[in-house]
């Protein structure tokens, strides 16, 4: 039976995924960086937004972020799609 | 074993609390 609170495995996911692209770019550092750099940024405009209470319209949504995430992850379909599956809204 | 950098563990916080909002959104 699913889990009530599937968090644990959310966050399961989350570290085999980002230790997934860690191993992929082991030997391009500052493509791993600007993925990092994207989620920062994402997540810094979610709270904006969240502390405006509506009256903020946060510069990356998640159609951009998944856009900036394939340019960077070009030929890593396998990364990209598992991208997907974390994104709220793609 | 993992070696995370706390930017590491930041990222991976960022994509299990986008992958919780998508859960709640679609459920």
């Amino acid at each position: 039976p699913p889990l009530q609170n599937n968090q644990p495995v959310e966050f399961n996911h989350a570290i085999n995924y980002v230790n997934k692209i860690k191993n992929r770019f082991q030997g391009q550092p500052d493509i791993y960086k600007s993925f990092l750099e994207i989620l920062h940024t994402y997540q810094k405009e979610q709270r904006n937004a969240k502390e405006a209470a509506g009256n903020y319209t946060p510069a990356l949504t998640e159609q951009e972020v998944y856009t900036q995430v394939a340019r960077l992850f070009k030929n890593q379909e396998d990364l990209l799609s598992e991208f997907g599956q974390f994104l709220p809204d793609a | 074993s993992y070696d995370f950098t706390p930017l590491d563990s930041s990222a991976v916080y960022v994509l299990s609390s986008m992958a919780r909002q998508r859960r709640t959104s679609l459920s």
